[in-house]
């Protein structure tokens, strides 16, 4: 679990696609 | 290179030119290693690059090898796995000077540090982390920004996005935006509206329906 990378990335790709902002 | 070699190059003072080439290395050994590498460099790696991009801020002449932009470049890069985030976001001043580096006259640098601190901002763990973006968080940097420069726009609005989305109470959000609107990003707002980007439209999208939803509500 710890050694989870790409955590930016994914995060990032989130954001730029609006993924991030979908309600729950 | 090992992470040590790293840390003693840090520091050791090197300016300039050679500052420049040593963090470009690391930001290349920070992407390409495996975690144990980023943990041996370790929060006192962290906090050199920290102390050095400081420096930097607080004299702006000594900026001219852009050594403070390959600098958040390695953070992106150590914050990239989840013991460097952690470290990152434990740090005192990392928050702090992430938003230090949204300068409108150095663009490139801003966005790449406007796009972690919209990534740290939609972060649920740790609780107040969204608080301590915006506490911090200078908007009209953000305003002028996404009024002058249009190629960066997006990532300005992404930032925007995110610390409205991430305020759980409805009050909060309309708080926020209402906020950024009378400070004055009702008309870059309009104007953006022409750029053909597929990502500015994408962020002026959830900006439109978080507003609209949040209407609804109310």
């Amino acid at each position: 679990e710890d050694d989870e990378t790409g955590i930016m990335d994914g995060l990032l790709e989130a954001l730029q696609s609006g993924a991030a902002f979908r309600r729950k | 290179k090992s992470a040590q070699v790293y840390i003693q190059e840090l520091k050791s003072e090197i300016k300039d030119g050679q500052l420049l080439s040593c963090l470009e290395s690391l930001r290349v050994s920070l992407n390409n290693n495996p975690v144990s590498w980023v943990q041996n460099f370790g929060n006192e790696g962290l906090a050199l690059l920290l102390n050095i991009l400081r420096k930097l801020q607080d004299d702006k002449d000594e900026n001219l090898f852009d050594c403070d932009h390959e600098i958040i470049r390695c953070l992106k890069a150590f914050m990239n796995n989840k013991y460097g985030l952690k470290s990152m976001l434990e740090s005192e001043e990392g928050i702090t000077l992430l938003v230090r580096a949204i300068n409108p006259q150095k663009p490139s640098m801003m966005t790449d540090a406007v796009k972690l601190l919209s990534a740290v901002s939609i972060l649920e763990q740790p609780e107040g982390l969204h608080e301590r973006v915006l506490e911090v968080i200078t908007e009209e940097h953000i305003l002028t920004c996404t009024f002058y420069y249009s190629y960066i726009c997006a990532s300005c609005l992404t930032l925007i996005n995110a610390l409205i989305s991430r305020a759980e109470e409805l009050d909060f959000r309309i708080h926020i935006r209402s906020e950024l609107l009378r400070l004055g990003l009702r008309e870059p707002l309009k104007a953006v509206r022409t750029i053909e980007n597929e990502e500015l439209k994408v962020q002026l999208r959830v900006f439109d329906e978080q507003a609209e939803d949040d209407s609804e509500d109310l």
